[in-house]
């Protein structure tokens, strides 16, 4: 939509085929 | 005229910038260093079932590219992620919460692409700062327009430094250059200043 | 001075040295090339549990980085093995037999790391050459610093050319520049001449 405003589920990415890589617990080692 | 010592200097320090990620500034949205892709809210990947991958002459399914390719590294033709259309979203959450300054957008250079042109480009491009994942309008960060005749890296900076730290920003894509399917984008890449 | 044609050759060649995997030289322990990871011995990798991967929302494992990421030439913030604590071992099997003369270690720079600065980066280094892959004490090849303050990549030259060949090195990390839970090794090469 042109107004920029979210229409749909947040949820998208967990509806998705592919692994979804999230950081639960601070910074990976660097 | 310069001595050849001095252009020695000079070759090295542009190859020591380069060897540093091409900027010499830290990626927060990087995801090996700690950015993810929290959402892609309205737009929807661009399935074009093209890649097949088989295993034994079984077709198992085919392969597109995710939105995670945007915050990783490797650029070359087809490392993009598409999304239908010519306006999407994604939301990024990066390693740290930092005072957003400058936003990096890549593209493939024309000579590489095997169109000849970069029409799936994105031009005209929006950043905000969300406090939360879900917050629908967050702080306007910049509006900006990737240029599809400049420098394949180019760098955006905010007018002034925001007045307030974020570790979720939203790229909001406003259009193309032109494709009409899709929109590719390679890679997006978010500097700042951390919070001390 | 130099003339145009001059410089265009000293650029040319510093373009063509950084393409050669930046030093021109065969690494015998980069994995694609024959190299492998045999032991980390006493050395435990730091798990965080950080990186979560899901698929379709559920959630399938914890990733960390393996020490193969050793022998592998990605060093991207957050591309590196961490151990815990600031001693480690790494056991190497090299493609092939040869008199070690040179070890390269690289670290992402000071100006990409998000925490601005390189304390999990080793610090005083040794090398082993082993017979076995279980031999406990095998011949010191040397032992260096990684200078914190210095390029992003180091290379260390042994004093003399080893009598023995090997196929096998340890590299034994015993400080780092003082993190207190891990040191990360992005990068450990191993240069020298193949036996005839």
């Amino acid at each position: 939509p042109l107004s920029g405003v979210p229409c749909c589920s947040h949820a998208r990415l967990a509806r998705t085929p592919y692994l979804v890589l999230s950081y639960v617990n601070g910074l990976p080692p660097i | 005229g310069i001595t050849e010592a001095q252009a020695h200097v000079i070759v090295n320090n542009a190859l020591k910038l380069y060897s540093q990620d091409k900027t010499g500034m830290v990626d927060f949205a990087l995801e090996s260093g700690g950015g993810s892709i929290l959402s892609t809210r309205c737009s929807e990947t661009y399935e074009t079932k093209t890649a097949l991958l088989s295993l034994f002459g079984v077709p198992l399914w085919y392969f597109s590219q995710s939105p995670r390719v945007v915050i990783q590294p490797d650029i070359y033709p087809g490392n993009c992620w598409a999304f239908k259309g010519s306006q999407g979203y994604l939301v990024v959450r990066l390693s740290m919460k930092i005072y957003p300054t400058t936003f990096t957008m890549e593209h493939i250079p024309k000579t590489l692409s095997p169109t000849g042109n970069i029409s799936s480009a994105p031009r005209d491009f929006a950043v905000y700062g969300l406090e939360t994942e879900y917050q629908e309008e967050g702080q306007p960060l910049g509006r900006f327009t990737y240029d599809q005749d400049g420098d394949s890296l180019q760098m955006f900076h905010t007018l002034e430094r925001p007045d307030r730290a974020f570790q979720i920003v939203e790229l909001r894509v406003l259009s193309n250059w032109g494709h009409p399917e899709y929109t590719c984008l390679y890679r997006f890449r978010v500097h700042g200043e951390p919070i001390q």
